[in-house]
C-alpha cells in the first residue's frame, strides 16, 4: 500500500486554474538563516498576479498557450543546435556576434519564453529594473537612454538613464572585459566597446557593454558591474527592463559576484503564477537536504548547466531505456518551458504514463501544438496521476511534484529532434 | 541533450555550486 500511495497522486484540478490573486508569501526555505553571504531576490512569473508592483499587465500581454509552445520549440532547437556545435552551420539561426545574422523577430510580440522575473536596482542612485532571468545566457542587460520605439520596445519602468548615474561607465574598446566578451563582441563605436546577443527564441539586444553599480538588496550591491546598456532590440521581451544572465562565462552574474558569493546559486520557481520563488546567490554552503547530481560542461558551449539523466520512472516503474539514449546529457534551463527528451525516452514515457491513466477514464484532449498526451479534466473535480521520477547521474533524482507533470491538461514533456542529437 | 525544462523545475530548489546540481523538492 506504502508503494501504490508513492506510485500515485491525487490532485484536485481547481489547483490547475490561474488565480488571479496572489499568495504574497517568500517560501520559508527563502527566509531561512543561510550560512556565509547570501542575497535572496524574488522571483515571480511574469504573467501572474505577483509581478512587480502588481502589473504583471504592464509586462506585456500574456502570449496563447501555444504561441509559448512555439516559441519554446525554437529556444529548444537553438539550445540543442548550440551543445552540438552546429549553430554556426544552421540557416536562420546564429551564435551572437554572426556576421550573418538572420533574425525572426516581431518586435514588441511578446511570446518569449523567459517567463520570470525578478526585480533589482542599478545605478547611483539606484533605479529599479525588473529583469527575466536566464540561465540559458551569459550577457545581463538593460534598456537604457536614448532608446526609441523601434528600435527599443515600450518597457514598464522608466529607461535606464547612464547620464543621471555617477557611477556609470562606458567599457573602454581597450579593456581586458571588451576584449574578453568574444562572441558577444559587437565592434568598438567611438571608443566604446560594442555588444550584441542573439537569443533562440529570435530576438536580439544590441548596444554598449558597461559598468555600474548592481543592487541586488538593500545590503547587496555589487560595484563595477559589467552589463549591456541596450540601445535596440528586437523581438520578445515586451514589457521588461532587460535581462539578467545566469549563464556559466565570465560575463554572467553569477561569474562577476563569484568572489562575494563564492560562484553559487540556487532558485525556486513557484508551483504556480500566483505564489512566488526565489533566487538566491550565495547561501547555503552544505549541500544537506538536496539530491546533487555532477554538473558536466559541453565542450561547443560552456554556457550551460548540463547534467547526465540516467533514467525515468512512472509510477514508480522505472522504463526501460537504454543508458546511451541519454548519453548527450541534459541542459538545466530556466527559460526552456517543457522538458525534452530524446525519442526514444519520450516514446517509453508516453506510453507508461497513458497506460497508468486509463483506468480512471479520463476522456482524451486534442494535441496542442508539441504536446500530444492531452486530457479533459473538465468533468472532475480530483485527478489521479502517475507520478514521474527522473534519475541522474550519481543517484540523484527528482520525484516531480503534479506542477512538474502537466500543463494546460498536457502531458509537459516533448521528443528532441533524434537520438543521436 | 535533453533539457530540462522550467516545468519540471517548478517548486524545487535548483542548486548550482560549479560542480554539481543539487535538487531539494517542495522548497517553494
Amino acid at each position: 500500500h506504502a508503494d501504490a500511495a508513492r506510485s500515485y497522486v491525487t490532485v484536485s484540478t481547481s489547483s490547475f486554474a490561474v488565480s488571479s490573486t496572489c499568495a504574497d508569501e517568500l517560501p520559508g526555505r527563502a527566509a531561512s538563516p543561510r550560512n556565509g553571504t547570501s542575497a535572496v531576490l524574488r522571483l515571480t512569473h511574469r504573467h501572474g498576479p505577483c509581478a512587480p508592483a502588481g502589473k504583471a499587465s504592464a509586462l506585456g500581454s500574456p502570449p496563447s498557450f501555444l504561441d509559448t509552445l512555439r516559441a519554446d520549440q525554437r529556444r529548444a532547437e537553438y539550445i540543442q543546435r548550440r551543445v552540438s556545435g552546429a549553430a554556426a552551420a544552421a540557416p536562420g539561426m546564429q551564435l551572437a556576434g554572426s556576421k550573418a545574422a538572420t533574425v525572426p523577430a516581431n518586435l514588441g510580440f511578446s511570446i518569449g519564453t523567459l517567463q520570470y522575473v525578478v526585480t533589482v536596482s542599478l545605478g547611483t542612485p539606484a533605479v529599479a529594473q525588473t529583469l527575466e532571468v536566464d540561465t540559458g545566457s551569459d550577457v545581463s542587460w538593460v534598456q537604457c537612454k536614448p532608446c526609441p520605439s523601434p528600435p527599443c520596445y515600450s518597457q514598464r519602468d522608466p529607461l535606464f538613464d547612464p547620464t543621471r548615474s555617477s557611477s556609470y561607465s562606458a567599457v573602454p574598446c581597450a579593456a581586458a572585459s571588451c576584449s574578453q566578451l568574444a562572441l558577444y563582441s559587437n565592434g568598438c563605436s567611438g571608443g566604446q566597446c560594442g555588444y550584441v546577443v542573439s537569443y533562440g527564441d529570435g530576438s536580439t539586444t544590441t548596444g554598449v557593454y558597461s559598468s555600474d553599480t548592481l543592487t541586488l538588496t538593500g545590503s547587496n550591491a555589487l560595484k563595477g558591474f559589467l552589463f549591456g546598456c541596450g540601445h535596440a532590440q528586437q523581438g520578445l521581451f515586451a514589457g521588461v527592463d532587460g535581462l539578467l544572465g545566469l549563464g556559466r562565462q565570465g560575463q554572467s552574474l553569477v561569474s562577476q559576484a563569484s568572489s562575494t558569493y563564492g560562484g553559487v546559486f540556487s532558485y525556486c520557481l513557484p508551483p504556480t503564477q500566483n505564489s512566488v520563488g526565489y533566487i538566491s546567490l550565495g547561501g547555503p554552503s552544505s549541500t544537506t537536504g538536496f539530491s546533487t547530481t555532477p554538473l558536466l560542461t559541453a565542450s561547443n558551449d560552456p554556457t550551460y548547466y548540463i547534467v547526465m539523466l540516467a533514467g525515468i520512472s512512472v509510477g514508480g516503474q522505472p522504463l526501460s531505456i537504454d543508458a546511451s539514449v541519454f548519453a548527450s546529457g541534459a541542459v538545466v534551463d530556466t527559460g526552456t518551458v517543457v522538458t525534452r527528451l530524446p525519442p526514444t525516452a519520450y516514446s517509453a514515457l508516453r506510453s507508461a504514463f497513458r497506460a497508468a491513466m486509463a483506468p480512471y477514464g479520463y476522456p482524451s484532449a486534442p494535441a496542442t501544438g508539441i504536446l500530444d498526451t492531452c486530457y479533459d479534466f473538465t468533468r472532475y473535480g480530483t485527478v489521479t496521476l502517475p507520478t514521474i521520477s527522473i534519475a541522474f547521474g550519481g543517484g540523484a533524482a527528482m520525484d516531480l511534484g503534479t506542477s512538474g507533470i502537466l500543463t494546460s491538461g498536457c502531458l509537459a514533456f516533448a521528443p528532441t529532434g533524434g537520438d543521436s542529437q | 541533450a535533453s533539457i530540462l525544462g522550467n516545468v519540471q523545475q517548478r517548486s524545487f530548489e535548483v542548486r548550482f555550486d560549479g560542480s554539481t546540481v543539487g535538487f531539494m523538492p517542495a522548497s517553494c
